[in-house]
């Protein structure tokens, strides 16, 4: 029943206030706490279901524990901000595959492997001026990770990030990345 | 401006030197869209006098701009344009709360506008209602088809209801329509489409234009019932708002086949689950 609280949220949501913006103030900060807190319960189920599909045949490893990155769009995530490893996994809902380009908001550079081990073509790029400055961004992240993700139909890959060394850090600051102002 | 030319194996997108979306070239279509402005504008909310319904404030179920001109949110830009393998981005900052990202993936069929909005300054006691226009050259003739409330996309004329003798008064509003997914304008060979990730308001008041609401921040009440300004301090100096608008140049024969794709992998795009781990990659894999 943990995802109850996120439908309930949901099912508030659909009243026409909500729908249209028409709310009070302090009404619309509850609609935000009870998706916040449905949101929150519902991750346990992505996490039942993860700890289901991603050990191996005959093996029970420990799976680490998934979590969603809500402020990704600001480019924060606090979580793996200067973590030397890290894994993001992507479900795509849909009945096709997808390709899609994934930003993961990074301070140094890593190499990103695909699940089959291939190192993919990943670009450090950086964050624009006015993300960094937008009121209430706590993350002092100022560059992002780009790279194009292939994903089977309702299904998941899981690329691993691993830091690169300093020396390799070097290198970025005569990569191909073009920039103009 | 040669230094910002975003192209890929699908599309073109040039800017001007002023930094000001230029045009965007279907290549495989050999079709362009040429922009004779686009950017961020703002109305001002009609402040009212609500003892009298007549002259009703725009307020959170109104909206009604004082006067039908949109201004332009500054006079200039600054343009910053990242170019890489998996994408190219022209970064266009009009002023210290208003700014777009305009990208194109490698091998993507779509132009991504990121526009960030907010917090509206409100100093001047004058509540502003800030949109994102479109302004193109395509020959619209006054139609711009809109979906409605989640149901078909329907046919929009401009100063004109379909079931009865419609008088103009509210020239900009009376022209505004629920976007929610999608909105089009075209002509014989070409169609502009402009998918959103998220319910908005929006019209064509000319021939060639969309423009879309993205953000408001009122200082009066509509006296419609909800008894309070759409003016929200409580964090202290209102909210910053950041979506995304994709933007697809096509003939209107092959239009749909993109929309409609493209509008289902944005509601249903891959969920994103991050995990901490301390192996090194031969443990891990």
């Amino acid at each position: 029943n943990s995802i109850f609280y996120l439908s309930e949220a949901m099912g508030v949501a659909q009243h026409h206030d909500a729908v249209s913006g028409t709310e009070k103030q302090e009404v619309a900060f509850d609609y935000a706490q009870r998706l916040a807190v449905g949101i929150d319960a519902a991750e346990n189920v992505i996490n039942q279901a993860f700890s289901k599909l991603l050990p191996k045949d005959g093996q029970s490893p420990p799976v680490s524990n998934q979590f969603l990155c809500q402020l990704s769009n600001i480019s924060q995530c606090l979580e793996i901000d200067g973590q030397d490893r890290f894994t993001l996994t992507l479900w795509n809902p849909t009945i096709h595959p997808v390709v899609q380009h994934v930003r993961v908001p990074v301070r140094t550079d890593y190499t990103v492997r695909d699940p089959t081990g291939q190192i993919v073509l990943s670009e450090l790029v950086p964050i624009s001026y006015a993300t960094q400055n937008i009121p209430g961004r706590t993350s002092v992240t100022q560059k992002q990770i780009i790279f194009k993700a292939s994903l089977p139909a309702l299904g998941f890959n899981s690329y691993y990030f691993e830091k690169k060394p300093e020396e390799e850090e070097e290198k970025y600051k005569q990569s191909k990345v073009k920039i103009t102002h | 401006n040669e230094e910002c030319v975003l192209q890929n194996q699908n599309l073109r997108v040039d800017f001007d030197d002023q930094g000001n979306l230029h045009q965007i070239v279907n290549i495989n279509q050999k079709i362009d869209v040429s922009f004779v402005s686009q950017g961020f504008y703002w109305y001002q909310g009609f402040p009212g006098n609500n003892s009298q319904s007549e002259f009703q404030a725009s307020g959170a179920y109104i909206f009604r701009p004082l006067t039908p001109n949109a201004l332009p949110v500054s006079q200039t830009r600054s343009i910053t344009c990242i170019k890489a393998q998996n994408v190219q981005t022209a970064i266009i900052v009009f002023n210290d709360w208003a700014s777009q990202e305009i990208s194109l993936y490698d091998e993507g069929e779509f132009v991504e506008v990121e526009w960030t909005v907010g917090p509206i300054p409100i100093n001047d006691n004058i509540g502003k209602e800030i949109i994102i226009r479109y302004d193109t050259n395509i020959q619209s003739q006054s139609k711009y088809y809109t979906d409605a409330n989640g149901r078909e996309v329907l046919e929009r004329k401009r100063d004109y209801r379909p079931t009865w003798n419609y008088t103009v008064v509210e020239t900009v509003s009376g022209n505004y329509y629920p976007i929610n997914s999608r909105i089009w304008i075209k002509e014989d060979n070409r169609q502009f489409t402009v998918l959103t990730d998220r319910s908005e308001g929006g019209g064509s008041i000319q021939d060639g234009s969309i423009e879309i609401m993205v953000h408001r921040r009122l200082l009066h009440d509509d006296r419609l019932g909800v008894g309070e300004p759409l003016n929200e301090t409580a964090y202290g100096e209102g909210l910053v708002v950041r979506g995304r608008h994709f933007l697809i140049v096509e003939p209107p024969a092959s239009s749909a086949r993109y929309h409609r794709v493209g509008s289902q992998r944005l509601f249903m795009h891959p969920i994103a689950t991050f995990a901490l781990t301390q192996q090194d990659y031969n443990s891990y894999s």
